[in-house]
């Protein structure tokens, strides 16, 4: 563990907790895209299926279940809860995002570190991962203004995936033979999406203004 | 080889 990815991790744990606080706090899920919140489902339940057998640390088994609850736990809420899924932006949030998926688990079956069913599934789960965004981004920029605990949410989201490249160069500095081709590359195109939202996130910060992403 | 592409990351 280093400091890169302790931040990372607590940058996303943070995500998910301004995410939880927003639909707890409002009632409310406006602004999010429950097909983004299903596809970090599907992220986490493929990429822990180690989850029992591989232990690795009480951290790291306490995180993966927090993640997988807690991603489980937001999209019930805006499928199911009563007061939450009225808000839910349905005519906004339309993007086909079957696409994602199947793209992602073709790559996996081609680029992947073993070809065993856990690899393939973490290969997939980085994929995924790298594009799941792209809904609500999509969302977002249909929404016109953008709240304030959505716009920290993704905010941190895209952060904490920066702090783990970083986490990768340093560990490719210090460990020998340590390579993350796979996450490494991913983990840049993940970051990459994010451009044009910080770009206007730090925007909406300097002048002080509401979140506003061009249509 | 197996080692260290053990996968210790969230």
């Amino acid at each position: 563990m280093n400091i890169f990815r302790l931040a990372g991790d607590m940058t996303h744990l943070l995500s998910i907790l301004v995410l939880l606080l927003k639909i707890y706090a409002t009632k409310s899920c406006s602004g999010i895209s429950r097909k983004t919140q299903e596809l970090y489902a599907i992220v986490f339940m493929a990429r822990y299926l180690d989850l029992f057998t591989d232990f690795i640390s009480v951290y790291n088994t306490f995180m993966k279940l927090i993640f997988i609850a807690s991603s489980l736990a937001i999209v019930w809420c805006m499928r199911f809860h009563p007061v939450v899924r009225r808000s839910y932006d349905r005519e906004l949030d339309t993007f086909r995002y079957f696409f994602l998926v199947g793209a992602s688990f073709a790559l996996a079956l081609v680029w992947h570190d073993k070809f065993t069913l856990q690899e393939v599934f973490w290969a997939f789960s980085i994929y995924l991962e790298a594009v799941a965004i792209l809904p609500q981004l999509v969302l977002l920029q249909r929404s016109g203004n953008v709240d304030n605990l959505t716009g920290q949410y993704v905010f941190f989201l895209g952060a904490y995936r920066a702090f783990y490249i970083l986490n990768w160069i340093y560990r490719y500095m210090t460990e020998p033979r340590f390579t993350r081709w796979i996450a490494g590359i991913s983990g840049v195109v993940q970051t990459a999406l994010y451009a044009d939202f910080f770009y206007y996130y730090f925007i909406s910060w300097k002048n002080n203004s509401k979140l506003k992403l061009p249509a | 080889k197996e080692e260290d592409d053990f996968k210790d990351e969230l």
